[in-house]
């Protein structure tokens, strides 16, 4: 009978039937605010997003926040031992896992873990694609389209000449890790699948 | 088809965020 609400980012994922979901979503809403608040001033940092018009800032932040977390806390996801290590610091087995209810949006999860940590970004370079991310968010909603595209080239060729000019020799790197965006939207639709059937009991 | 975000209130906690820089830069 107990309350659970599955998400790395939830400090309490589980609780006593006792506890109202009103209860559990705003202790969960006082873990994951922080978190897009974290996002939104990585936003701010990013050279030219600021020049975006406020209306295209909040819509790219809306669509793009969740895929920023997911490359952000990516290695909470431990693929070879298929487990997850929560913000609490309490790490789930898979068994645990799939008490949870997590199911098939937890496998493609590890899945994109494994392939984005194979890859071997430097820091600098796992904040730049999180930024590339960001701006290649669903622009359903975005008024000034062409400001978006411009911002998106812009930082796709400064990821691109930071990867080449570290790598000379490897050509495959670049391309695989663009390949990580597409995964990145799948995950999206699949956890607003997860969001739409939240419900809050009256 | 519902906003998923919506259920989060993620537009009003990113407003919020995002204004705040605006008030700093008013100030």
């Amino acid at each position: 009978g107990a309350k659970v609400l599955a998400c790395p980012l939830n400090s309490c994922p589980v609780a006593p039937a006792s506890r109202s979901s009103q209860e559990m979503w705003e202790s969960f809403s006082q873990c994951f605010t922080p978190a897009v608040k974290e996002v939104v001033e990585f936003a701010k940092s990013i050279p030219g997003f600021q020049t975006l018009s406020q209306h295209d800032q909040v819509m790219l932040l809306k669509s793009g926040t969740f895929q920023v977390l997911m490359v952000r806390f990516c290695s909470l996801f431990d693929p070879k031992e298929r487990t997850v290590t929560f913000l609490n610091g309490q790490t789930y087995s898979l068994a645990s896992l799939r008490a949870l209810g997590m199911g098939s949006l937890l496998d493609a999860m590890f899945d994109f873990s494994e392939k984005l940590g194979s890859l071997g970004l430097e820091p600098d370079e796992m904040a730049l694609f999180m930024a590339v991310v960001l701006v290649s968010a669903d622009r359903s909603g975005i008024v000034e389209v062409g400001a978006v595209e411009q911002l998106q080239e812009n930082l796709i060729k400064a990821l691109r000449s930071l990867i080449t000019s570290r790598r000379p020799d490897d050509s495959t790197l670049f391309p695989k890790l663009l390949l990580r965006l597409p995964d990145l939207r799948t995950l999206n639709n699949q956890h607003s699948d997860k969001l739409l059937a939240f419900r809050i009991d009256p | 088809f519902g906003d998923p975000a919506s259920n989060l209130g993620l537009e009003d906690i990113i407003r919020k965020a995002l204004m705040g820089n605006l008030e700093e830069r008013q100030e």
